[in-house]
């Protein structure tokens, strides 16, 4: 473990506590993504399923129970309790456009050909597009409330570390995953356009709303 | 495997 896998971890939590307590608070989840919240809840299912077959550290299983359970509480708050505000026909990203292709590349490209770790590989890939929807609804009612952009933005911040842990790990251990790498470095990238939002108007004070 | 498969980061 290093400070920047920390720092990416604790940010990684930071955001999802953050959409799960704003939803709560305000009662509503107007502004969010259903389908980006369904993904990121696929994600962690599909990749902590080693929870049942491996340990690695009270740390490590805490953490992954933490995640699967948010992203469940999410998910119920924004299709059950809250459902009259979930602003579903902001919400038209097709998810069979990311699952269908991002299941079968985990078929084509993987470490190796078991159940497991196919179901791994396309956690990893799904997550690194997941967050298409919530920036696609952003686009299209052309802005966020602050409190989702700071989610964007802690989420963010997670991948930026994951990639300095990598080279980090590159360096001083010899580890390197390149499935994770690669993935991991296209989930960045998407967030780059957001990341220049973010700084030039929310850490200003202003609303983040997209030009006209 | 030839990599080093990271299953200890989250």
């Amino acid at each position: 473990m290093n400070i920047f896998r920390l720092v990416g971890d604790l940010s990684h939590l930071l955001a999802i506590l953050l959409l799960l307590w704003k939803i709560w608070k305000t009662r509503s989840c107007a502004g969010v993504s259903g389908k980006s919240q369904i993904m990121f809840g696929l994600v962690y299912i599909t990749r902590y399923l080693d929870l049942f077959t491996n340990f690695i550290s009270i740390y490590n299983t805490t953490m992954k129970a933490i995640f699967i359970a948010v992203a469940i509480a999410t998910i119920y708050l924004i299709y059950f309790k809250f459902k009259a505000t979930y602003d579903s026909n902001h919400d038209t990203f097709r998810m069979e456009f990311l699952i269908v292709p991002v299941g079968g590349l985990a078929f084509l490209v993987n470490h190796d050909f078991t159940a497991l770790e196919i179901l791994w590989t396309f956690s990893i890939y799904l997550e690194s597009v997941a967050i298409l929807p919530q920036l696609f609804m952003i686009s299209k009612t052309g802005e966020a409330e602050t409190i989702t952009s700071h989610y964007l933005f802690a989420l963010g911040s997670y991948r930026a570390l994951y990639i300095v842990n990598w080279v980090y790990r590159y360096y001083f251990e010899g580890f390197f995953d390149l499935i994770a790498i690669v993935a991991g470095c296209v989930q960045t990238i998407l967030y780059c356009d957001f990341f220049y939002l973010y700084v030039t108007k929310v850490m200003h004070g202003k609303k983040l709303s997209l030009p006209a | 495997s030839r990599y080093t498969i990271l299953k200890d980061e989250l």
